[in-house]
């Protein structure tokens, strides 16, 4: 209902705020509802000002910037709602690596309610993860998927 | 409801029976070399919530989720995955109604307090009579959710191992963002195009979170 | 001109499958031309077989190997038609180690002819560069170029 | 041709004055933090090539090149950039009907050999009476392509200071594949979108370079 929608978007607004300033270590970021004359048409524009920068549209972000802002905006809809669990293939591969320090620390806050499962290449974000599955492919073609790191414990081949 | 285990048996590279262990929260990092199989991990978790869309699954047709051999080894006929759950609500709401009558009856037997189980069993039976033995306050409900396909085309969903439509498993994750435009599943490459998609798009991802 | 089409396209599908078995360590890639009623409208299918696995569509490749066998193909175009430099933004995002070490080695094969520019994040790649840049913002908003490495001699501040 | 040299100034986020200077050959890499600049280096070079379209530039009208200020500084009224090639090819072209005469006249003078400037000079005006002042093999053609916008709108294409079309410079570069369908500058995250795009569109990377 319009309602529902409508108390959903001043909520994730301000999540979205707060989750914005944490990931960029400053700076503002907001959706703003898009002019339309009937309200249930009416699209998301998302302003995003980086620390030291001014106000400016989205599409001159540059392309780390630009999934940071992304991965801010989906944080501040986890608040609202959360999941019983989030996947998140990659994220990091644009991100510098003060920008995957913000990120993991963030996800880690958000992960008592939550299970992340984040597949990765990046020896930071392993680093931030108590869990580790490596996936290996030994026999040509067929995956099979080795626990790494399990809360510190010893690993174990996870398959029956 | 938390993820306590995935399951993955014939579906793309995982030929042989492989799972996932979690414990309901935290991170868990997956990787391994290009190609391996981590995104079809993902995958797998999209299909089993219901993706309808084979080129979503990065495929041309559904088919294209079994197993389709490798030099040394034949095609499967199925692809299968389950996701096991944990109901943390569960036992809220029988315990509702008798949570009250309950309260009463323990204060006059013995010590009060959450998660004693013995204890609170002695009392229930000596005023009320009623036993309610999954009660336990350490035991969970699981909930088992399952997809297969065939060769053949045939394909099911189930539900603790009966089979189920698939409206049945959409209903057990309504408003927890793993519906269809679930904001829950980030494929790989998909960060930085959430972005740039139209205004009237983005309205979906909060939509699905209303 | 058709013929000179036909021409390119035979010289570069000679490279495409070398450069391809250089970037995966083995394996087999070759292009070939869909089938058209008019030559002149015929486009070009990737064949894309990665080591140890069944022949396949590209659909199917993972993250890592769809950017590998593009660069495979970009390379293949450049053996054939050398430009006087080349401009790599980002394009070792998506790959593990061992394909960044394969990618850097090819490209400092093809680097006496022509002039590579790789913007990257990845220190492996940075590390395979004799030459380095780094770019600032210091002034908030405000790009300012550094020289870091210079063939291992001194940095010099890039400005006038 | 080889690169020699790249200056940029008041385009994008390089407000002052900035260059980037190469030898020719080998691998340059360019580092910094998400959002310094990196990519804007990318678009410059696309731009002076000739780029057309405002959205392959990652903006909405052409201007958004122009550095629009920040809190302390004021926008500028025009963006430049500059390229620096040196046409290796050039001393070939004059030299091609006198090389073999030249070839003559060394022989009766000194040691033949190329690079060796002081002594052909000599040897050429002792039998045949031509200068050749630019002859010196070390001496190379150095070509300077630049193209600037100003706020106004008006834009303007340069080589080696004098105004010039858009059409001079796509001569000077046609066949290196630094066309319009240029495969020789990859944009950020376009690696991967190079195999999804249609079979056709494909077809116009080879085209470039036939
Ligand atoms: N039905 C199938 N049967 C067998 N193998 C398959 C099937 N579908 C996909 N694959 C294989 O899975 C591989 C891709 O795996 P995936 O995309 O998960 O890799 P990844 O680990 O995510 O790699 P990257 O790090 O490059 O993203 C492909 O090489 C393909 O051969
Ligand atoms: N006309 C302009 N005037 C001033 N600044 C601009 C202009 N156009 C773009 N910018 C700035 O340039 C920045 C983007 O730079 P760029 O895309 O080059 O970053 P990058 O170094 O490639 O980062 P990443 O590592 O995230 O890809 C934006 O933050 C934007 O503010
Ligand atoms: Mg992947
Ligand atoms: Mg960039």
């Amino acid at each position: 209902s319009r309602q529902q929608f409508n108390e959903a978007f001043e909520a994730i607004n301000v999540n979205f705020q707060e989750t914005f300033r944490t990931l960029f270590g400053g700076g503002f970021g907001m959706m703003r509802l898009t002019e339309a004359a009937n309200a249930a048409d009416a699209g998301i524009d998302v302003i995003a000002q980086p620390p030291g920068k001014r106000l400016q549209n989205v599409l001159l972000l540059s392309g780390g910037e630009k999934a940071l802002t992304a991965l801010a905006l989906l944080f501040a809809i986890f608040r609202h709602q959360p999941s019983p669990f989030c996947v998140l293939d990659e994220v990091d591969a644009p991100l510098d690596d003060s920008n995957i320090g913000r990120f993991t620390e963030l996800v880690r806050q958000m992960s008592p309610n939550t299970q992340f499962i984040v597949i990765t290449h990046s020896k930071k974000t392993m680093e931030a993860a108590p869990v580790l599955y490596g996936v290996t492919m030994q026999e040509p073609g067929i995956s099979k998927l080795v626990s790494v790191k399990f809360n510190g414990s010893q690993p174990h081949a996870a398959v029956n | 409801l938390k993820l306590k285990k995935v399951e993955l048996v014939g579906f793309k590279s995982f030929c042989d029976r492989s799972e996932l262990l979690f414990n309901g929260g935290g991170i868990t990092a997956i990787v391994g070399p290009n190609g391996c199989g981590k995104s079809n991990i993902s995958d797998a978790i999209n299909w089993v919530l219901g993706e309808q869309s084979a080129k979503s699954l990065r495929g041309g047709s559904m088919q294209d989720v079994i197993f389709n051999g490798t030099r040394d080894r034949q095609p499967t006929g199925m692809a299968e995955v389950s996701l096991t759950l944990i109901d943390t609500d569960y036992h809220e709401e029988p315990r509702d109604e008798a949570e009250a009558v309950e309260a009463v009856v323990v204060m006059e037997g013995g010590e009060a307090g959450p998660g004693n189980g013995t204890n609170r069993s002695n009392a229930t039976s000596g005023t009320i009579g009623h036993r309610y033995p999954h009660r336990d306050k350490g035991e969970h409900r699981e909930v088992v959710v399952s997809r297969r396909l065939f060769r053949s085309g045939e394909s099911e969903y189930l539900l603790n191992g009966k089979v189920c439509r698939l409206r049945d498993i959409q209903e057990l994750f309504m408003g927890t963002g793993l519906g269809p435009e679930s904001y829950a599943i980030i494929e790989q490459g998909r960060i930085g195009q959430i972005l740039s998609s139209k205004p009237y798009e983005r309205r979906a991802l909060i939509e699905e979170a209303a």
